[in-house]
């Protein structure tokens, strides 16, 4: 089992091989990765031992062959659908990014209460109303939600897809959730990111 | 000094008491606190003891008092400017995001490249072109930048910024900065959090 803090070290070396092998770089080394991501390339060597690459001495990895490999231990190579709940500002931005699917995420599925957003084509997908998201979690056996909608609604959400079966719920709600142990939640509490940045301003006296 | 998990804490403490505090609940105990928050009790008491705070007893935390208490030990009383450079999609979810304000944060700056987007005024801030950013900055001595740029603009907006004198940057773009030591940046890498939510989906076994 890889350790959470190296395994989200190893999806910061697949994207910079992504990059370098549009660059048209044949190989790469540990010490050349160290300085584009200003980490220890002891560190990039110990991590990706993680996935049984050794580099060549001197040399250093091969860009395409790495990439790869690291593409198939990550599991990114598999399409993963998800549904995202909440089609505001913050929703709207996460549902157009292209850099998603450089992990293989696909958005299938868009739900709004909002009845000036339901039934909006946006590109492949069209805003279903909440009342329709348990019945397409299950019918088509969506592990992965995503969730934009205020605070007061996160529960109930959550709970509807836990119910409809889905595996993951990725939360942007500044709200604790409660779901069962084996869902896998993750929270992003970008007021608090933000918040411990401000404080380190005041610590340090700045401007 | 308080260590950094502990400082994410409190912020999400303080937006609890905010809450409470509205709600009209006079009194809160770690009990309590520890059940909204699916935190044990035991931590929230030690980490309230960074601030000289001790409940009662029995009773809890007056919710008025600790509210205020937090808010001082954080720092959050004080208005603190910020500049956004990049109004695209994440950029405007960020700038027109009302929860940010709970934490005296207020973006007196906008900043683009697009001469469709600059000189559009939004509520109380119009679009100002990127050249100038520094004066902006220099002028009215602001700690704190956002970058939510492309990946391939972020090096060049982080070094107009640090130039100019800005203390901290908090940046959305996937790409590392290179800024000299004592400015603080934070990095939110969604894409990263979603990689990993969907790692541990695999190995799971979902759906
Ligand atoms: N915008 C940001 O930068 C930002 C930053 C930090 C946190 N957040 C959090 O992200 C969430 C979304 O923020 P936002 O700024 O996009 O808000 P928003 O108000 O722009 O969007 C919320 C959307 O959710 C929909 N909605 C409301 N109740 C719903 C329900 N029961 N089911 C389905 N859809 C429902 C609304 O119709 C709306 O389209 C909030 O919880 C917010 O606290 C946002
Ligand atoms: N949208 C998301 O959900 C999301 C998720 C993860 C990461 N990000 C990252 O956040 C950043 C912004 O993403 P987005 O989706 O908002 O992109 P976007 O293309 O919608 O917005 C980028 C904005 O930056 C402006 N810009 C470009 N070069 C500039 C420069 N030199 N100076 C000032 N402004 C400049 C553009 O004109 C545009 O308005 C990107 O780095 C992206 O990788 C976005």
């Amino acid at each position: 089992k890889i350790p959470k803090p190296a395994l989200e070290r190893l999806f910061i070396y697949y994207r910079l091989l992504l990059a370098a092998d549009k660059n048209g770089e044949p190989v790469i080394s540990s010490v050349e990765m160290g300085r584009r991501l200003d980490l220890d390339p002891a560190q990039i060597r110990k991590d990706l031992t993680y996935c049984g690459e050794f580099g060549k001495p001197r040399i250093g990895y091969r860009v395409d062959r790495l990439k790869d490999e690291l593409k198939r231990i990550l599991g990114l190579g598999e399409e993963k659908q998800a549904v995202l709940i909440g089609v505001g500002r913050l929703g709207m931005a996460i549902y157009s990014y292209p850099g998603f699917a450089n992990f293989g995420l696909e958005i299938t599925g868009l739900f709004d209460v909002d009845p000036t957003k339901v039934g909006l084509n946006l590109g492949k997908t069209t805003i279903r109303n909440i009342s329709e998201l348990g019945q397409f979690i299950k019918e088509k056996r969506v592990p992965l939600g995503i969730m934009t909608v205020p605070a007061a609604d996160a529960q109930a959400v959550a709970d509807t897809m836990v119910a409809a079966g889905i595996c993951a719920i990725w939360n942007f709600a500044p709200v604790t959730l409660k779901v069962p142990d084996n869902i896998n939640v993750r929270n992003e509490d970008l007021a608090v990111g933000l918040a411990t940045l401000s404080f380190q301003l005041l610590q340090s006296g700045c401007p």
